[in-house]
């Protein structure tokens, strides 16, 4: 079964919130690059970065949820996430992208993409799951 | 005296969902 959506996005999500890479640089969220993240994930011991594709965005019973099914990683595992239509993920070489982008920059400032099908998200695993 | 406000500062990890398949072997 999915993961239900909060009612609310984290505040981390809102525009200028100071985010600390794993090298101790602190950079605003709408500043982050794809970068950042593989750079991160390589200092982190315990955490690595996957590639995850959008495969489908279904609507939900839930109001104002989406869900969406990734294809997770080089085996390609199905994962099903339910989550607010404004939810920023990360796309490779593109940045901050959401189901409906105009309700994230509405609610948290955040220019963002509308995420698709067929977009390849960075999501984390553990690097001792193998 | 004005007391500097803190600013909150997240890891760069919580920006990232963990879409950590359940391995079965």
């Amino acid at each position: 079964a999915p993961v239900s959506p909060s009612s609310a996005l984290p505040s981390y999500f809102m525009k200028g919130s100071i985010i600390q890479l794993a090298d101790g640089e602190l950079k605003r969220v709408e500043d982050l690059r794809t970068e950042d993240f593989l750079q991160s994930a390589e200092v982190s011991k315990e955490l690595k970065i996957d590639s995850s594709t959008v495969e489908r965005i279904d609507s939900s019973r839930t109001p104002d949820a989406v869900i969406i099914q990734f294809s997770v990683g080089e085996h390609k595992v199905q994962v099903c996430v339910e989550v607010l239509v404004e939810y920023p993920f990360f796309v490779f070489g593109q940045g901050w992208s959401s189901c409906c982008p105009d309700r994230t920059t509405q609610l948290l400032a955040l220019s963002c993409a509308k995420l698709s099908v067929g977009d390849v998200c960075i999501s984390l695993t553990l690097k001792s799951l193998r | 005296n004005v007391e500097p406000r803190s600013v909150p500062v997240f890891p760069w990890h919580s920006l990232v969902p963990f879409l950590a398949p359940t391995q079965s072997d």
